[in-house]
């Protein structure tokens, strides 16, 4: 299984690659065995360089690029092995605008392969969902739950003045 | 293999019968803080075979159960469905549609059913695991999971890999 | 010193309370040093119940409670001790709007004893904002300053179309 | 004791000089994903004295060090500098306003200045000692940070109330 692994880690460092491109349109990253010797055990690296920068340990990326470059890995896991649905809690919590349409966006693409589950609090990735569930308690401690259509949405989520 | 439908009664906060239909392509959950969306992915990775208390948020399994409110007593049993459809070929299955279902008793007691057919939780848990869902799966991240992808220590990060292949 | 404690804990941990309630507009919190013997090596617990709700271990709260049990702390350690200067990056990602308009309101009756920074992406903290400081960058990877206004603020948060 | 203004040169992404001018009351950091903002608020915890790499998310100090771009050369120096107003009566100062100055270069080497003057990192640390600022403060909270409080084990969560009594 050796040769499965590698076969599988390629497809998937591939993807990779095509995916962090599209999401931060450029820029470049990758996945490196940390030893080639023992690539049933070794831990993985993840190189990432966002567009116009120079390369640097991925933890000095910023909390939105961090996200970004997890949800390139997790799509290109998707690409190589779509699972029948996936639910996804809260993946754009430190996503400005600009990157959450761009998620959006390419997550639509994944819809024909897999049924996708969001729970979120932003406008743009609710105005992408098919169907909407508002969850609520009007009794306090008791979860309910509403079908709900877009507008409905947008006039709950005005603060209470 | 696609889901159909979610019915929780007694899981955390849903104390009342609460059904969720799901249809194709997105869905997407909303509510203020603290309503029960995260309960919600509780659920489903629960009733899939999920069987860290602390993957739940949760001591014990038995804090899957509601526990009361002010106005409204504790209940002694949590119990969720969940249907699939388009399921021939699905392990040793005969059934183009799928009803899993799990219960948890204040007694720590659990009891599982594939059809209204009891079961041992192994059952449930070998019908998912080549679909790519299961406890832990890649395609089902919890709420602020996202960052350890990246923060986790490079060999315990290989699991997500090795579930792909 | 064990006195000191005592009695900068019980202050504290009165604060707590009346943070708590302020912020979840009901419920109860409180500290409890885990081993009365040994106040000055014992571990701290935090006990927190949202209103309507029974009293649970912390980690069953939702992301966005255990954000606003935080601050409720965080607040009352600086009505015990106000620095000069506070620097908050982000600690609203996890609120929705009616949270986030009850922590800008107590955060605003802090200002006449303490400077706050802080880093956010949410209209509401920005609209409660006296100076407003954009960062971008014109020339990837090198970070400029703009000193702006709450309307052009909102002209940059459309996502482009 | 309040901030009057900070400026940074060569700090992270701050390649050129750039200047923030701070007044009373609250101020906002706005702008989008990795342009800049919690550099700022890193360049404001290592000038007062935050000796962890691990803290400003780099893994030795010289990952402060502006280090290129695909158009500009790495910078061989970082410097920051914080003026504070009304310290009368902190620590041994005699002086109503104080410019806190720290450099770093790619040897490692570190620098700093009071007023102007050489001093020694400690001289700075203790500057804030007693005013509840420093590294780790509650009053200086990361990304991401918040949910720590709430998460760490309660003998580490002492850490906190230790510094306010
Ligand atoms: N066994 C239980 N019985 C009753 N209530 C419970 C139980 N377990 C958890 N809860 C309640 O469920 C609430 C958390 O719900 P959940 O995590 O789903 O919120 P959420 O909608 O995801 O919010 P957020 O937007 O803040 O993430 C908590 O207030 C908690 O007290
Ligand atoms: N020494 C350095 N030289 C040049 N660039 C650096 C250096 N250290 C960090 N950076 C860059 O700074 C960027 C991160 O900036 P920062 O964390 O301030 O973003 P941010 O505005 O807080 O974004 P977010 O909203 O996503 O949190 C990264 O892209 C990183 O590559
Ligand atoms: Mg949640
Ligand atoms: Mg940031």
């Amino acid at each position: 299984t050796t040769e499965m692994f590698r076969r599988t880690f390629d497809q998937i460092n591939a993807n990779f690659e095509t995916m962090f491109g599209k999401l931060f349109r450029g820029g470049a990253a990758k996945l490196v065995l940390v030893n080639e010797e023992d690539i049933l055990e070794c831990g993985i690296e993840i190189i990432a360089r966002p567009p116009g920068k120079r390369l640097q340990n991925i933890s000095l990326l910023s909390g939105g690029e961090r996200t970004l470059t997890a949800v390139a890995l997790l799509f290109a896991i998707y690409m190589c092995k779509p699972s029948p649905f996936c639910l996804l809690d809260e993946m754009d919590a430190a996503l400005d605008e600009a990157n959450i349409s761009r998620f959006v966006k390419i997550l639509e693409g994944f819809l024909k392969l897999s049924q996708f589950i969001v729970i979120t609090h932003n406008r743009q990735t609710i105005a992408a969902a098919g169907t909407l569930y508002g969850v609520t308690m009007p009794k306090k401690g008791i979860s309910k739950i509403v079908s709900m259509k877009f507008r409905d949405f947008e006039k709950q989520a005005e603060p209470a003045a | 293999m696609y889901l159909k439908s979610l019915e929780m009664i007694g899981f955390k906060s849903f104390a009342d019968r609460t059904r969720l239909e799901f249809e194709t392509g997105m869905t997407a959950i909303v509510g203020p803080n603290g309503c029960g969306k995260s309960n919600v992915s509780d659920a489903i990775r629960w009733v899939i075979g999920e069987q860290s208390a602390k993957a739940l948020r949760g001591a014990k399994m038995e804090d899957c159960i509601f526990n009361g409110t002010e106005e409204r007593k504790p209940l002694g049993m949590a119990e969720v469905s969940l249907t699939l459809g388009d399921c021939d070929g699905l392990a040793d299955m005969d059934f183009h549609e799928i009803t899993v279902t799990r219960r948890v008793f204040r007694s720590g007691e659990g009891q599982y059913f594939l059809n209204k057919a009891p079961c041992r939780l192994k059952d449930i848990q070998r019908l998912f695991m080549d679909t790519g869902i299961g406890a832990a799966s890649y395609s089902l991240m919890e709420q602020g999971r996202i960052d350890q992808v990246l923060s986790s220590r490079p060999e315990d990060r290989r699991a997500i890999f090795e579930q792909a292949s």
